[in-house]
């Protein structure tokens, strides 16, 4: 509904995947 | 001379499957390379890279958040069926930085290097204004509800004579009304009752009690209850029998059967007495 995503002139190719950190608290942070 | 790590091949993400296999990995390790205290769980894997090493295999290179359970070291239980301990049993974290090595699908610890460190007494006491704080092991009112402890136990009827082994863990209530302790104790070759010297009683192996207690102070005295599950083979020390009659058969504990003796004579749990 909002049309197409606008071009930012100037921005270069999408930049490598961050790797995602930390992962997962499993219990609780201390 | 180390020569320094080469350029890292890949940065994973820290829940990618095959990272928290070796976090895991780490764990197993530590776990088994230390002798006191408890048994940790993974909590977090806070940053991890992989390496080629060379000629053959990769390394992660990983650090990990660690959380105490209520397992000890010594204690057969699977740590898949530990508690995590809670908040407000002041928690204990173990901060690890680990390489670990994956060679044919298997991955194997070089090694670690770990620091564990309670949670501060301002977080316990935001959640729980009167939970007992962690006190220091050699502490006078610490030593002295173990060793009420430990006798305690010995005067309920069991077969061996315990020893102390480690006090692993005390906590002291705010006001100091109470102290809570957590040890190890194990079997000996005496019998309570020819315990009068307890340094020549020794050691059974692979045997341990992990014990509970709490003393209470009250007016005129004190108060101490204390319990201890104690898992091996507990051996039949031979009772005075009256003349004529024949060996005593006291009860001998499968390994891995957990004996709760809490006030009053042991009682054997499972089909194993």
């Amino acid at each position: 509904a909002l049309g197409p995503k606008p071009v930012i002139p100037g921005a270069g190719p999408a930049a490598p995947a961050i790797p995602l950190c930390p992962g997962r608290i499993r219990y609780f942070k201390v | 001379a180390r020569s320094p790590l080469p350029p890292p091949v890949r940065d994973p993400n820290c829940d990618d499957p095959e990272v928290e296999q070796a976090a895991w990995a780490a764990v197993q390790y530590v776990n088994s390379n230390h002798r006191h205290g408890y048994k940790y769980t993974l909590n977090q894997i806070d940053k991890v890279r992989v390496y080629q090493r060379k000629p053959v295999g990769e390394v992660y290179s990983m650090e990990i958040d660690l959380l105490e359970t209520t397992c000890h070291v010594l204690d057969p239980t699977p740590l898949e069926n530990c508690t995590v301990r809670q908040l407000t049993e002041h928690a204990v974290e173990g901060d690890c930085d680990v390489n670990v090595l994956k060679l044919d699908n298997q991955f194997v610890v070089s090694n670690a290097k770990c620091e564990s460190s309670p949670d501060s007494a301002e977080d316990v006491r935001k959640i729980c204004l009167d939970c007992a704080l962690l006190a220091p092991l050699n502490d006078t009112k610490v030593l002295h509800t173990v060793d009420a402890a430990v006798a305690a136990f010995n005067a309920q009827n069991h077969t061996s004579y315990f020893k102390l082994l480690e006090i692993s863990r005390a906590q002291l209530t705010p006001l100091h009304s109470s102290v809570y302790v957590e040890f190890v104790v194990g079997p000996t070759d005496c019998s309570p009752k020819d315990a009068a010297e307890p340094a020549a009683c020794n050691l059974l192996a692979d045997q341990h009690g992990f014990c509970k207690a709490t003393l209470t102070e009250k007016v005129g005295g004190e108060d101490v209850a204390a319990s201890c599950v104690v898992f091996g083979t507990v051996p039949v020390v031979p009772q005075p029998q009256p003349d004529g009659a024949g060996p005593t058969v006291g009860p001998t504990v499968a390994a891995g059967t957990p004996v709760v003796a809490g006030p009053g004579p042991a009682v054997a749990v499972g089909p194993a007495v």
